[in-house]
């Protein structure tokens, strides 16, 4: 991602006092909870299991800053690079969990439902962003010349999609390695394995650059145990409407799927709470309407 | 009030303005979309008001239609209502929402601003 912001001297002063690090050297950015305060409704009420409440990542928000700040300068944000002229840009979180069986860790597969893709949209490019922990204590046995290679494939194939290189220098700091998947919608389109979830999967290992050897990815931070929401991986699809998109298409879509959440609870529920059948009296109790 | 007479208002009239862009602050929050729009909360969308009467002024940038309208309005105005006062010019803003999926979205939407209005 090209830093693309257009900082006026009062954000960047604000900017600078907005780097607090986290305990755990997250960075967050009080912008983020200026538009996020603790009383939001999204972040008041985590959906299902607080390990998913929806959590922007730095990536979507400073996204979001930089556009909105053009547009109020009179700037079309689909001119900068960094939007490839696209403008819809959804991230799709990680699903995946880390592959227990092998230890060392050698392969990382990332998953992502990417069903909610518009199909009447353009894609015009797609990434997948990873961040890379520092990788804290096993740093000694990393002390070595010559470069990493990162190699991506899709699951289950193993025609590399994407690669580059990481710096043994560089990898005891963290950071976001950014791959182009572009080519993975071109070729793998999205498999569908029940009609409404679309998957796509990558899987990703790391190799000495001189020789073949793969690497425990742990060793480079790579591994998904305790991360948090914003440390997740994401896959960014860039889009461009020709159609003019319409605000309420946006609110329907997400009135249907709560509905058919609540209507599953609800029968899910009515299942728990009804009386078995055959015993006379103890027939269901009718639900007041 | 010597000064105002000077500046040719009629007395006793309510004058009514002229077609114009108006403030119109749009808060999402008490709209009840904040479950779903993570940014921004409010926007200054603008709002068109006001009359279209006869002459038409030339920033006003009516169509013809308009402009045969509005002086068929001036000579019986029971006859033919006046053309409208409507946003001619908008812009896109920027929305981070939340997708029916619950992916973070960025997009932009058109039309969302008013920056100019006319007579149509």
């Amino acid at each position: 991602f090209q830093s693309a912001a257009i900082i006026t001297p009062s954000a960047q002063k604000r900017n600078r006092e907005a780097r607090i690090p986290h305990q755990d050297g997250q960075r967050s950015s009080k912008f983020f909870r200026d538009i996020f305060p603790s009383s939001h409704p999204i972040a008041g009420h985590p959906k299902e299991d607080p390990k998913d409440a929806i959590v922007p990542h730095e990536y979507m928000l400073s996204i979001y800053r930089t556009y909105s700040a053009a547009e109020k300068l009179g700037l079309n944000a689909s001119f900068f690079r960094s939007s490839k002229s696209a403008n819809t840009i959804t991230s799709f979180v990680d699903r995946g969990t880390d592959n227990l069986l092998h230890s060392p860790l050698r392969r990382q597969k990332y998953l992502f439902d990417v069903s909610t893709l518009s199909e009447k949209e353009e894609l015009v490019g797609a990434e997948l962003r990873i961040f890379r922990r520092a990788p804290g204590g096993l740093q000694t046995s990393l002390q070595r010349t010559g470069l990493y290679n990162i190699q991506l494939y899709p699951c289950g194939s193993n025609r590399l999609l994407a690669s580059r290189s990481l710096d043994p220098l560089d990898s005891t700091k963290s950071g976001w390695e950014v791959l182009d998947v572009w080519e993975m919608f071109k070729v793998h389109p999205p498999r569908q394995q029940h009609h409404q979830h679309q998957q796509l999967c990558f899987q990703l290992r790391v190799t000495l650059s001189k020789s073949d050897t793969e690497v425990d990815l742990r060793q480079l931070g790579l591994d998904k145990s305790g991360r948090s929401q914003q440390d997740k991986a994401i896959l960014v699809a860039y889009t461009r409407s020709k159609k003019r998109e319409n605000l309420f298409n946006e609110m329907k879509e997400k009135i249907k799927s709560q509905r058919t959440v609540d209507e599953k609870e609800g029968k899910a529920a009515e299942e728990v709470s009804l009386p078995k059948r055959g015993v006379r009296g103890e027939g269901p109790r009718r639900r007041r309407r | 009030t010597a000064l105002t007479n000077r500046h040719g208002k009629r007395h006793g009239k309510k004058s009514k303005t002229r077609c114009s862009k108006k403030a119109l602050h749009v808060n999402f929050k008490e709209l009840g979309w904040d479950d779903w729009i993570i940014a921004p909360l409010d926007y200054e969308a603008y709002h068109c008001e006001g009359v279209c009467d006869f002459p038409l002024r030339s920033h006003l940038e009516p169509t013809n239609h308009a402009i045969i309208q509005t002086l068929m309005n001036s000579m019986d105005p029971s006859s033919t209502p006046p053309s409208c006062c409507v946003p001619t010019k908008l812009s896109p803003i920027s929305i981070l929402y939340i997708d029916s999926g619950n992916n973070v979205v960025y997009k932009q939407y058109e039309d969302m601003v008013v920056e100019q209005c006319g007579c149509r």
